[in-house]
């Protein structure tokens, strides 16, 4: 069990999470009279598996389209994780559902991010709604009636990166959500991120109310711990996975996957 | 973590806590604590009251280094180019050292070498006009390496102190992007023997373990000279240059504390230990 918690900590899974995992699976192998077998080493490899793969999951790519209007996807996170990117890849996902979406730049603070956005809706054939000087709550609401008013059914809210322990910033992203009431609110959250993943995913799921998390940056080789630190602590499901820097690279979350590359 | 206690197994699990949470990581701080274990053999530590003493004086001891800000070259201009993964910093980094040396009254010029993420040209050159200083750019989609000859070049001819040349962001792992870094390096070389004076690797504090892995294959390619640790105002403690000083000897220069241009401080490895305890 110690080479467990080794390898899930060498991944970047959170400390208290693992402790947490590893005294549920020790329970579950004793339990199942594991630990007095001739050879339990296979057999908790198999448990801790299946829990983390049950714990990953399980598989949920679902939106909760709206029944009457818009449908609102809101992006947040800490800096520089990918939402911006993650806005174009997600409205492209839905184009090839038939949806016609609207991008919504409401990152005012970042120099360029409204250009950012723009660049990426024009490589897309999607309009981008954004303001000068206004603040992002009503900038929000205002990309709402937008969209009425033109056909959009599903509107894509970006926001500027933020830290988790700025009370004024996500105060902000909060009044966000507040105005525009999503249907969906996604923590965009590095696959690179290591112990504060905890912390960040904690305070995020505390102010706004989460429906579910893209992880991005899988192309690369972090191990991936920070997606099953997000998941215990805010217990909402990984949908969407960012697997490159192109808007194709898109995919739904697999959670028996990201089982097998957080052990190794 | 208490003065006044024995060193036993109870304290050690609660350092380990400390050193782990803080992003050290499982390696570097099994190292660690075996050398506190052969410390307290060694009778250098006696009692629970002078192991966090000595835990702070062997994490010094790792992040020290002779260097801290940017090591001029014996002739303008200096060229320091700043690479790591997407979304690390780099551009915002980049800002911060020119409206520190522009405030020092030094010519600073910027070469705008992403020419491929969605507005990267316009979000540099926003920060240029802000900061008041020149910046060499080409198209979205022209040649990195292409900016960066115009760039030493214009360096050059403008008498300029120093070039801070910014990258795309690019993951280790993307063999054809690692060479596109390895050319624009080159090409530097290539009109200022010696260029570029240094290279500065951009860390975002909230990495875990692959912060390692960054610098080790990055630095496969291209000499790094120095680590810029970026996002420290957050919650992250970017214990992962313990790690990576643990294993390979690149100094962390400056840290980044906020999103403004004057957010950057020199690394202070006393203040950084502290923090961690804090
Ligand atoms: N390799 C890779 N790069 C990605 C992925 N998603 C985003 N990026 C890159 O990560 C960097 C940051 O992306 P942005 O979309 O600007 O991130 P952001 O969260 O909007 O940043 P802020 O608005 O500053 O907080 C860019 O270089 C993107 O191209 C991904 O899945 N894989
Ligand atoms: N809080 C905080 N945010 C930072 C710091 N440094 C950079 N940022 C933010 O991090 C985000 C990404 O910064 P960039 O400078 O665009 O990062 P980059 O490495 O150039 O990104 P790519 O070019 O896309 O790879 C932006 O929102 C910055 O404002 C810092 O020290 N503290
Ligand atoms: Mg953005
Ligand atoms: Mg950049």
């Amino acid at each position: 069990m110690r080479e467990i918690r080794q390898a899930l900590l060498g991944a970047d899974v959170s400390y208290k999470v693992v402790k947490s995992f590893i005294a549920r699976v020790t329970e579950r192998a004793v339990g199942e009279g594991v630990l007095r077998s001739v050879k339990p080493g296979q057999q908790v490899v198999k448990i801790v598996h299946d829990a983390l793969v049950e714990m990953m999951g399980p598989v949920d790519h679902a939106i909760n389209w709206s029944s009457k209007g818009p449908t609102v996807i809101l992006m947040a996170g800490l800096q520089g994780t990918g939402k911006t990117t993650s806005c174009a890849k997600l409205a492209r996902f839905f184009v090839r559902k038939g949806k016609r979406p609207l991008l919504v730049a409401a990152d005012v603070k970042r120099p360029a991010a409204i250009e950012q956005l723009k660049t990426l809706g024009r490589q897309l054939d999607l309009p981008v709604y954004s303001e000068e000087g206004k603040r992002p709550p009503m900038i929000c609401k205002r990309a709402l009636k937008e969209a009425e008013a033109t056909g959009r059914d599903v509107v894509i809210l970006d926001t500027a990166g933020r830290l988790a322990i700025d009370a004024g910033m996500m105060a902000e992203v909060a009044a966000v959500a507040k105005k525009t009431d999503p249907h969906e609110i996604f923590l965009v959250c590095d696959a690179m991120t290591g112990q504060d993943a905890v912390n960040s995913a904690e305070s995020f799921n505390r102010e706004l109310e989460l429906t579910g998390v893209i992880l991005t940056k899988l192309d690369g080789d972090a191990r991936g711990g920070a997606a099953m630190s997000v998941k215990e602590v805010t217990g909402k499901p990984i949908k969407f996975a960012g697997i490159g820097e192109k808007i194709e690279d898109f995919e739904e979350f697999h959670p028996d996957r990201m089982a097998g590359r957080i052990l190794g | 973590i208490v003065a006044g206690r024995k060193v036993d197994a109870d304290l050690l699990d609660e350092i380990e806590e400390v050193l782990i949470t803080s992003d050290v990581g499982v390696e570097a701080t099994g190292n660690i604590l075996d050398r506190l274990r052969e410390a307290y053999e060694e009778k250098e530590i006696e009692d629970g009251e002078q192991i966090i003493p000595h835990l702070k004086m062997i994490l010094k001891e790792m992040l020290e280094s002779d260097g801290a800000g940017i090591r001029w070259a014996e002739t303008a201009p200096t060229v320091v180019l700043v690479a790591g993964v997407n979304g690390a910093g780099k551009t915002t980094s980049i800002a911060k050292l020119a409206y520190h040396y522009h405030g020092e009254g030094k010519k600073v010029i910027l070469a705008a070498a992403d020419t491929f993420r969605a507005a990267a040209v316009e979000q540099l050159t926003i920060w240029s006009e802000r900061i008041g200083v020149g910046i060499v750019k080409h198209q979205t989609g022209a040649d990195p390496a292409a900016v960066a000859f115009d760039a030493v070049e214009a360096a050059v001819a403008r008498e300029a102190d120093i070039l801070l040349v910014d990258t795309a962001g690019r993951l280790h792992t993307q063999d054809n992007l690692m060479r596109e870094l390895e050319k624009v390096y080159r090409v530097l070389g290539k009109k200022i023997p010696g260029a570029p004076h240094e290279v500065i690797m951009v860390l975002d504090a909230t990495t875990g373990q692959n912060a390692i892995q960054q610098v080790k294959v990055f630095g496969k390619d291209i000499p790094i000279t120095g680590l810029f640790l970026a996002k420290l105002d957050g919650s992250a403690k970017g214990g992962a240059v313990i790690a990576i000083r643990d294993q390979v000897d690149v100094p962390v220069k400056f840290i980044g504390v906020g999103e403004g241009p004057e957010d950057v401080e020199p690394f202070v490895a006393d203040d950084f230990v502290e923090a961690l305890f804090a």
